[in-house]
């Protein structure tokens, strides 16, 4: 049943795979994924992305790569490169018609990551950060059986119970066994243009308790941004300034 | 197809029925339709609510009813009532494990809310706020097609393409011969505590834009308001001030 195909393309040589993963949709999952990528790629590591969410494809289009198709050599199938010189493969950019995708369900999903761990031609990477689809339900987490992670790493918002949601991130960690990275707490803040201040825009975060009890570092807090806001909607994640970045990596 | 039960309960009167959508989960739609029968009721008008939206089952929470269950008479089901007086009906309220709900098909929930239109003694009300599935797919569409709805109420969130959301509602409206009655965008801007200062959080809103576009008038922008989330996480949405309240009614 978990059956993880430790050998990936044989061109490849892969250091660390973190799956990143979320309570729900519209947490910034993919958002952090991707600022996760860059961060890294900055630190000038070898960093890859594999988009494994099927909702709205936006890890491509985060790279100004919509338009990418996947090359082919005698290697296997070759990643789209973003500018920075990250390799992103995605599951958007095989299909024809990317709005088919909501109807995949868990077990099509996990074969094509698993073709694509077995047939991608990463090359050498230290990093390869994987955006999984929203929730901890079986579809994310038989997505990452067929991968061998490295640790998981958690992406909450203020608006849920984060408690809830780590609970069962550590639960499918634990069933996946391995470590729970950290958390990443996405819109935590917002930071007044006007002042300067601070404040929890949906309340106090319970998040350091949370933290505590199940033994899951606070890896950061990223405020809502506009200007991140802008470069997401723009296809420009790679313009991400140092202070979207801090903290993201140690 | 297009079946509508326009003969309710037979001990009832219903004089609007108003239809509340998303182009997704998480913008705060059942939080906007919790608001908009507050804001009815405290202008004096006999108001009921009916949860049809499977995901979190909060409209009972909202109005601190989470453990209400729906009562019989001869004249049929009864309603839970709110401190306000507001008549609250949830399939929720109907479910031993609301949990099982998620797996309920647009069919199934269409028949419940067939159900409740014909079973509920809702008595007398100018208004009834109906609490939709999120999204604009065939679930929340067949569910409204079992309601003599007077229109739709639009929530968006900046946080998304505002426009083919409510190019989407326009379709949905249209094919059920009622109006979009306006749009509501939800999570608009913050109010910096500190100086006072309004910015919007997520980047420029061009909803004006799409409210002319489409002829949808923009009924309302409601803030990212930390106390209205301190007021939902405790299930006291009645204790709104009328500073959340302003606009939602004319
Ligand atoms: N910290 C942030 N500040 C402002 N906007 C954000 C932030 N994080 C995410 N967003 C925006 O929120 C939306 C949802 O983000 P996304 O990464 O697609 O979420 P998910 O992958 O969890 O569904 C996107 O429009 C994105 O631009
Ligand atoms: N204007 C707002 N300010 C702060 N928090 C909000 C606001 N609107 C909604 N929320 C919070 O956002 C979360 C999602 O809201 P909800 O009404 O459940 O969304 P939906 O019904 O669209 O899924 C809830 O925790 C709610 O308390
Ligand atoms: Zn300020």
């Amino acid at each position: 049943k978990f059956v993880v195909q430790k050998n990936g393309n044989e061109h490849s040589n892969i250091k660390n795979v973190v799956a990143v993963v979320s309570g729900k949709g519209g947490v910034g999952k993919s958002t952090v994924s991707a600022l996760l990528a860059v961060a890294l790629r900055r630190q000038g590591w070898k960093v890859g992305i594999l988009d494994a969410d099927l909702t709205g494809a936006s890890i491509p289009y985060l790279f100004g790569l919509k338009t990418a198709k996947l090359g082919v050599s005698e290697k296997g199938l070759e990643p789209a490169v973003s500018t920075l010189g990250i390799k992103v493969v995605s599951i958007a950019l095989v299909m024809d018609n990317p709005e088919n995708a909501v109807v995949w369900r868990g077990p099509l999903l996990s074969k094509a990551i698993e073709q694509f761990w077995s047939d991608v031609h990463w090359g050498e990477l230290d990093y390869l950060v994987v955006d999984m689809p929203p929730g901890t339900s079986d579809v994310p987490l038989t997505v990452m059986q067929k991968l061998p992670l490295k640790g998981v790493v958690v992406v909450t918002s203020p608006q849920e119970m984060a408690r809830s949601v780590v609970k069962k991130a550590v639960h499918m960690a634990e069933l996946l066994k391995v470590p729970v990275l950290g958390v990443i707490e996405n819109m935590s803040y917002a930071v007044c243009p006007n002042c300067g201040h601070r404040f929890a825009v949906f309340g106090p975060s319970h998040l350091e308790e949370v933290a505590v009890e199940f033994g899951t570092p606070v890896i950061a807090q990223i405020p809502i941004d506009p200007v991140l806001a802008e470069l997401t909607d723009a296809g420009r994640i790679e313009d991400a300034t140092p202070s979207m970045l801090d903290n993201l990596v140690g």
